[in-house]
């Protein structure tokens, strides 16, 4: 494998023995990786070969050895193998057996890495696995204790317990929060790339092309302090390629606004699903509508030549979703179905009835026809008609069917018993 | 020296991942 070292231009240089490292050390260099690559090509998450140690960055120069053994104790964690004093803080590692870089470990490893980094409140910018640290040059602490990634599970409990503040906005809005806002005003040269890559996130999830958000980006890079080492328009290219990449379209990371603005941001995705198939309860709920919509605007009974298939067609729905929307109307009473074959090649006519409907038309009609003046007892004598004419329907055909009584109730509407029956 | 420690310290780390 392959580890990369760095003077203050932070450009990787490969090492792969000791004693190059050695070498590269002795010639003034600053930085190293942790982990592992792949070749000597890449320095980048996707290139990881083994992930070595967990390690923070903290930021405080007042921070001593006996400050971070005491939160392990209160985080009941291991003590770290190794305290590195810089001029900003320290640099602790975790020693852990190595982890081959699986697509899955990495996950795994990253989620560690930012619950540890949260805990021991040090900087989010440097817990990424790929990242450059400071070769040690003033050792506070070390001790040649090996870890595994289980060891450090019980920070993850907590993890979805962890206070969002304030702020909320809806996830389409994004660009649109004084949080986003600030930092699409620019940014230092620290947290220019992270910064990039939230971005490039936000416009995707806000329905920007690849060419709008890099238009976008390149204009923003041009409102960053341009510092030392300016971020260059490659950089930049490079940043909203891989956010452009992902399989997923994804918003960009609330806690990631939160750290680069310094201000309170977090967000709903009001279009999340529930799990399963995904869309489907949704679906079904919007063909109930439609659907329900269609006969209403029918007046409450809809009859027609067309098959289901045709019918669903005309929804602009599935056949299937259709039955299955039916069928849960019918089972809750809400919905009655009845087909009548219309003769010899003339195929069948299909009445939908909405319950409610057919309450509502049978007082109307008992009115017209002035049974009972449209009164709950009109209403009871319609359906008592209706019940005589099945039971003869049903001496006559030998059929008998639930289906038909709506059917009943229809003809009795519109014409006299005896004539129905 | 604090050169040999920090390369002690490295030797620790990246084991298994460079060679000799």
């Amino acid at each position: 494998a392959w580890c990369f070292v760095a003077n203050k231009s932070f450009r990787p240089l490969p090492v792969r023995t000791f004693a190059t490292l050695e070498k590269l050390i002795d010639a003034g260099m600053i930085y190293f990786t942790p982990n592992a690559f792949f070749s000597r090509k890449a320095k980048t998450t996707d290139a990881l070969r083994w992930l070595n140690a967990l390690y923070i960055d903290i930021d405080d120069p007042a921070a001593t050895v006996s400050d971070v053994l005491d939160r392990c104790a209160e985080l009941n964690l291991p003590p770290p193998s190794l305290i590195v004093k810089t001029q900003h803080g320290l640099h602790c590692y975790w020693k852990i057996k190595r982890v081959r870089a699986t697509e899955r470990a990495l996950k795994l490893y990253s989620r560690l890495l930012r619950a540890l980094t949260k805990a021991f409140d040090a900087d989010l910018r440097a817990a990424t696995a790929e990242r450059f640290l400071r070769i040690p040059r003033v050792i506070l602490h070390f001790d040649r204790a090996e870890y595994e990634l289980k060891d450090f599970f019980s920070l993850l409990e907590d993890e979805t317990l962890s206070a969002q503040s304030g702020g909320r906005v809806v996830a389409r809005g994004i660009l649109d929060h004084p949080a986003v806002k600030k930092l699409l005003g620019g940014v230092s040269e620290h947290s220019r790339n992270h910064a990039c890559f939230t971005l490039a996130r936000a416009f995707r999830y806000c329905g920007y092309s690849y060419a709008e958000t890099l238009q976008e980006l390149l204009r923003w890079n041009r409102r960053n302090d341009r510092g030392s080492d300016p971020h260059r328009d490659s950089e930049v290219r490079a940043t909203v390629k891989s956010a452009y990449n992902e399989k997923q379209i994804r918003p960009p990371a609330a806690s990631w606004i939160r750290e680069l603005s310094g201000m309170p941001f977090s967000y709903r995705i009001f279009e999340k699903r529930g799990g399963g198939k995904p869309g489907r309860p949704r679906k079904i709920e919007e063909t109930r509508e439609k659907f329900i919509a269609t006969i209403q605007a029918a007046g409450g009974t809809l009859t027609t030549c067309d098959s289901r298939k045709k019918l669903a067609a005309q929804l602009g729905v599935s056949e299937r979703t259709l039955n299955s929307v039916v069928a849960a109307l019918i089972a809750e009473g809400s919905l009655t179905v009845s087909t009548t074959r219309l003769g010899r090649g003339k195929g069948t006519e299909t009445t939908y009835t909405i319950a409610s409907q057919l309450e509502a038309a049978c007082s109307e009609s008992c009115k017209a026809i002035g049974r009972g003046g449209g009164s709950e007892s009109g209403m009871r004598q319609v359906l008592e008609d209706a019940i005589e004419c099945c039971f003869k329907f049903s001496d006559v055909t030998g059929r008998n069917h639930g289906k038909d009584l709506a059917f009943s109730v229809k003809l009795l509407l519109r014409y006299r018993k005896k004539y129905v029956l | 020296s604090p050169q040999e420690k920090a390369l002690e310290a490295l030797r620790f780390l990246l084991d298994g991942s460079l060679t000799e």
